[in-house]
């Protein structure tokens, strides 16, 4: 069990790796264990660098810089083990448009094998998708559901 | 397993029946501030068997029963039916996270059960490959709740067995709520720890 | 000091119900104080019922609901004791085009009085300002400012 | 007070001296993800006297200082000045919070200072009408800090006591940083309190 999780941890180190890279345009992410005496008791530490920056603390980055750097953790954790379907809710409110335009890029490339359901206001992101719902209160309080259509460029 | 329809009705804003149809691909959800685009994304946490009202924005799970407005009476029960279609990877699955509790469970109680006594109940609910699993939950005012899997009653604890392991279960990450990503990178350390636990 | 605190609240509760009807074009919104007993130990307690929808916690409120709220709440304060200037940052993230619309024409009102000074990455709320910064980071990692031009309509 | 230009060295990630100027009305600050603006905003809680390191999304006040990247190397100093206009307003309103001080302090201690000894202080700053303001806030690597009120060093208290009671102080409701909106509804009945008697 032991094993197990240090396997799954590199898997997911490499992953993360990756897809920091990936969804930043460069830059280096990685995931440590503190305190790696007590491998069961060590919490994971996250270290992230976008391109052309120092490395600082996790801390120090923006809003944006932020949410990158937690999508590509979820992100990573899910390739390893890949559920079968994925919900997103709003992730991409704090982001600016070239990263937004890397991260659809990345759903898309994910979504070939995995499903993803994800709610969001920005435009970029609705076109990036294959089919859209609106969701309207024509009866004020009472939910109701429209097939949006989806003219692909 | 795979999203395939998803139908709403009395849970939260959604007073009358409603439904999605998924497929493969990038699905997205989107209207104006308060419509009820979250409140399908709880839904769907509810039939996988949530049972935190906090993680539902309630302070109780009654909360989740449409309460009614000015021209809608209120709803006297929220169901939710989510239609999963399982793929060959889930049988496989389930048998070996069932022979792996099995095994856990042998070693602390030093017995000695085999799977062939719990098969017949997975073989009950036939699940086999390019078929349909029908999950409904349903929660009545006076609190009362009922469990159906493919239409027969089930406890809640089946369906949340169902998802054990897989991301969609207790310990979360392939469902991500909206204001949880801000909230990821400054958790302790020992919650990023359970995620990938969760994962292994 | 007691007389203090109940004249503010009381000039405060009604600067938000009526910012809380403008900003969400209805509804109703309030203060109220728990455990009247004790009046200097009481918290405050907050009721929203956006237009059309019925009283509830509002722990249920959405996303951009709960913004325009505590927004609502903020601006409510200050009205009450203007501060000479009012920091924003991005609170207008979670808002979709008519909360937002109804948010900077409150912002407009009030500028006439106060100065704001607001970061955003909405082009709605951009279209609102009087002036506009940018911040850019030509050289990685520095920042440096333009000032953009706006062209108003 | 009204805010009229804003100088930047060494503070996070403007390594150059900056400069912005604000006007009245609504002046808003835009660009991609991670250039500063949110840095701008802590640049200047930091000159109206921010001392929570926290609050400036660090954890040690050290790291406000440039640190440099591969092309630029690291400041020596963080150093933000802070031009503001007073307004009519501001000088009365500072005699009255200032009498009111010293009555609290004699009601305490039972003394009986008067505003006659006091005075000269504010006489110093020589604050009148139509004139500016200038704060600056410097720390160095080693961990010293200057504070400068029209140029003349001071200490840090004098300057967070020319914002205390304006929701520009200890308890803010005049700014709101990134994240915070959606703390606010979360927050404890008794949190939200204290903002209310800061106004008061
Ligand atoms: N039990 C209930 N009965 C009726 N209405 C409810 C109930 N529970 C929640 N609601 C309403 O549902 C609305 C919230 O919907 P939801 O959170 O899905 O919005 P959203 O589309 O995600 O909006 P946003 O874009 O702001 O996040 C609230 O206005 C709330 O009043
Ligand atoms: N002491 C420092 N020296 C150099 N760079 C720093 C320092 N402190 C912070 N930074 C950098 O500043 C950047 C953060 O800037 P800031 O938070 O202002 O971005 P932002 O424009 O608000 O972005 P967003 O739109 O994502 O909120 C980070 O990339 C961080 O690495
Ligand atoms: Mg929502
Ligand atoms: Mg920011």
């Amino acid at each position: 069990s032991k094993e197990r999780f240090i396997k799954a941890f590199e898997i997911i180190n490499s992953n993360f790796t990756k897809l920091f890279s990936d969804l930043f345009g460069g830059g280096t992410g990685e995931l440590r264990l503190i305190e790696t005496d007590e491998i069961l008791e060590s919490g994971i530490e996250i270290i992230a660098q976008p391109p052309g920056k120092r490395l600082q603390n996790v801390l120090l980055l923006s809003g944006g810089e932020k949410a990158m750097t937690a999508i590509a953790l979820m992100l990573a954790i899910f390739e390893f083990q890949p559920s079968p379907f994925c919900i997103l809710d709003e992730v991409d409110a704090p982001l600016d448009d070239s990263n937004i335009s890397r991260f659809i890029e990345k759903l898309r490339q994910m979504a070939s094998e995995i499903q993803f359901l994800i709610i969001t206001h920005n435009k970029k992101t609705m076109e990036a998708a294959d089919r859209l719902y609106g969701v309207t209160m024509q009866e004020k309080g009472v939910s109701k559901i429209v097939s949006v259509d989806l003219k692909r460029i | 397993f795979k999203l395939q329809r998803l139908e709403i009705t009395g849970f939260k804003s959604f007073a009358n029946h409603t439904e999605i149809i998924f497929d493969d691909g990038i699905t997205a959800i989107v209207g104006p501030n308060g419509c009820g685009k979250s409140n399908i994304f709880e839904a769907i946490c509810w039939a996988l068997g949530e049972q935190r009202a906090k993680l539902l924005r309630s302070n109780e799970m009654q909360d989740i029963i449409f309460q009614g407005t000015n021209s809608h009476p209120p709803a006297s029960m929220a169901e939710v039916t989510l239609h999963l279609l399982s793929t060959k990877n889930d049988i496989s699955e389930e048998i070996e996270k069932f022979d792996e509790s099995i095994q856990k469970l042998n070693e602390r109680n030093d017995s000695n059960i085999e799977r062939k006594s719990w098969k017949p109940y997975f073989q009950n609910l036939q699940i086999s490959e390019g078929e349909t699993v029908s999950i409904t939950r349903r929660l009545f005012r006076s609190g009362e709740s009922e469990y159906l899997l493919n239409g027969k009653p089930c406890r809640l604890r089946d369906i949340q067995d169902l998802f054990s392991g897989t991301g969609l279960g207790n310990v979360r990450y392939a469902i991500i709520e909206q204001g949880y990503i801000g909230q990821i990178l400054s958790a302790k350390p020992s919650e990023r720890r359970a995620l990938i636990e969760e994962a292994a």
